[in-house]
């Protein structure tokens, strides 16, 4: 189903406009608001996403033995700790977004630094 | 990821991304896709940030993510961000910045970029000019002919390079995830194809439709990509399309 590398192009013409179920979703993120409440609905509307990604991210790490379970759970325990660390108005916007998801500060901190923890 | 910035015949210039992520992260033998570029696409939306009530600046992003991979301040500058390995990436940097206080969150970086920078060349210093925690391409484009570069970052500021559009042919300059003084490993060469594909085009085909078509040309989109973002920036016109790559295709 695939070619061994490596690879030779198919230049493609004619594909778009793509079909309209292919648009994503938009929000208004307002930034007058207090940074704790700027995410309230997307972060809402998209709980179930989020949590999904999260604990994607978080058996990967365990997989590969980069943050075993034991860290997660310390990263839970010092979730608010940890976020005292952050700049803001970032600080702010992962509480409120942990406190609209239903979902632990330290797991939000976690998915909000994992470029950092992926490029190795 | 692969981003492109092209002008067109009447100097406009357009800004496009594939964003692709994923790699190694869980192998669906059954569906052969990515477990966690399955689990980014639904969560990929448009973000239009707005002060008293006007736009600030357009992004795309995954939801509950705060940080900045794609976007367009309208009228002033476009950026998206590829993803750099090196051995000296982010543990070393968090190490470092735990024993140091320095360096900055990539997302946050790019963040404050979009926020503050109010042209092409106040966004450039300010994605130079911060010791970062992990190292980064950022490909940034401004509102005037032939204003476009692929900044290469180092954790430290040391080997910064900036890449401009005159120096990589003229129309249009390409990233992906290479240096590009440098080939690209054999197995995940996506530069030659997606050079191949823009130069079929030729400018006169630089634009919203030609550039989709670029990015939808196989393995440029391959198993990992989860969306290609489309920018204008004297417009500000961003458009987002989920993408899915049927087989046959490549899985990086």
């Amino acid at each position: 189903s695939a070619q061994v590398p490596p690879y030779t192009e198919t230049c493609v013409h004619g594909t778009y406009p793509p079909k309209p179920d292919r648009k994503v979703p938009e929000y208004i993120i307002n930034l007058d608001l207090p940074p704790s409440q700027r995410w309230n609905q997307l972060a809402f509307d998209k709980r179930n996403e989020i949590r999904s990604i999260i604990g994607a991210f978080k058996g990967f790490l365990d997989d590969f033995g980069l943050l075993p379970k034991e860290v997660i759970y310390l990263l839970d325990l010092l979730g608010p700790v940890l976020v005292d660390t952050l700049p803001q108005p970032f600080r702010d916007e992962i509480r409120g977004i942990s406190n609209a998801t239903g979902i632990e500060i330290g797991e939000i901190t976690l998915y909000n630094i994992f470029y950092e923890l992926f490029t190795v | 990821c692969t981003s492109v910035i092209a002008e067109s015949p009447t100097g406009k210039l357009y800004h496009a991304r594939n964003l692709d992520f994923g790699l190694f992260m869980g192998w669906d033998i059954k569906n052969r896709t990515w477990y966690i570029t399955e689990k980014l696409r639904p969560a990929i939306v448009n973000l239009n940030w707005q002060r008293g009530g006007k736009t600030v600046f357009k992004s795309v992003n995954y939801a509950g993510y705060l940080g900045i991979l794609t976007g367009v301040s309208p009228g002033k500058f476009t950026l998206s961000m590829n993803e750099r390995f090196k051995l000296d990436g982010g543990y070393i940097g968090i190490i470092d910045l735990i024993l140091t206080g320095k360096g900055m969150w990539m997302g946050f970086l790019t963040r404050n970029t979009m926020e503050t920078a109010q042209s092409f060349s106040e966004a450039k210093k300010m994605l130079t000019s911060k010791q970062m925690i992990a190292p980064a391409y950022f490909i940034l484009g401004g509102n005037q002919s032939r204003e476009a570069c692929v900044i290469t970052r180092n954790r430290e500021l040391n080997g910064t390079d900036i890449w401009q559009m005159a120096d990589a042919g003229g129309w249009y300059i390409l990233e992906t995830n290479y240096d590009h003084w440098v080939a690209p490993l054999f197995i995940d060469d996506r530069r030659t194809p997606a050079n191949k594909c823009m130069r079929n085009m030729k400018q006169k085909g630089a634009g919203i439709a030609g550039l989709f078509d670029v990015l939808s040309s196989k393995p440029v989109l391959n198993k990992l990509t989860t969306y290609t973002a489309l920018m204008q920036v004297n417009s500000g016109h961003l458009e987002t399309w989920l993408q899915y790559c049927e087989d046959p295709c490549v899985p990086w």
